[in-house]
């Protein structure tokens, strides 16, 4: 499963 | 988003808050390291790119803008407001912050999630995050006395990436395709460079006297 793109944080 | 983060990114801010306060109101930057903030308005400029691509959420946007608002303006009051610039400890901020830059930059480079533009940026921004503090640290060492303002700056800017590493601890367990090891050692890293920090912070709290490092 690809990485939950952490772009999400701060 | 989770408790945890949601307190990161508030320390976070009350530590900006701080610091312009101190800046603002008593026109001073006594005991601030300079390079700590061009390399924190660095951090900002290459993590933040996507910010008019990526729309997440309102908070998002409105968080990134606040980061790079008040950073660069830190950067700029230190450096050209008539007032600010004059209590600029300039002899004793002395890291050579591009030491900081290079290593951090030829790592991106390497030890990445994806080799393109943008993610290497955001690696890059990662470890130059980790180690940005560092001038200041070394700053509060040489200056005499620290005052309380500059204490407590220090102290929410380590707290908010400790919120963080619980925050990845329970997206671990709870989004169970999550995990992203490249982010937690830059911030194992980043919170462990303020342990010491923390143990002569709390020391001074609890003995309500001055807050000294040892040189």
């Amino acid at each position: 499963v690809e990485d939950v793109d952490l772009k999400d944080e701060l | 988003m989770n408790i945890f983060r949601l307190t990161g990114d508030l320390t976070h801010l009350m530590s900006i808050i701080v610091l312009l306060l101190k800046i603002h109101t008593i026109k001073s930057c006594a005991g601030i390291s300079l390079k700590t903030q061009e390399l924190y308005a660095l951090v900002f400029a290459t993590r933040y790119l996507d910010i008019f691509t990526t729309y997440i959420s309102l908070y998002n946007t409105v968080m990134k803008l606040i980061f790079l608002g008040t950073s660069f303006s830190i950067v700029w009051y230190m450096r050209r407001h008539k007032t600010v610039r004059l209590s600029y400890d300039k002899n004793n901020d002395t890291f050579r912050h591009y030491f900081l830059v290079l290593p951090c930059f030829l790592l991106a480079l390497v030890l990445n999630n994806r080799f393109t533009v943008r993610e290497v940026l955001w690696t890059f921004s990662l470890y130059l995050e980790a180690v940005a503090i560092i001038p200041q640290l070394v700053l509060l060492q040489r200056s005499k006395n620290v005052d309380n303002l500059t204490g407590n700056y220090v102290f929410f800017l380590g707290a908010y990436r400790g919120f963080y590493l619980i925050n990845w601890i329970y997206r671990y367990f709870t989004e169970n395709h999550y995990r992203r090891w490249i982010t937690w050692m830059a911030g194992i890293v980043q919170t462990a460079l303020y342990v010491d920090f923390f143990y002569y912070y709390f020391k001074s709290w609890k003995n309500n006297e001055k807050l000294k490092l040892p040189a």
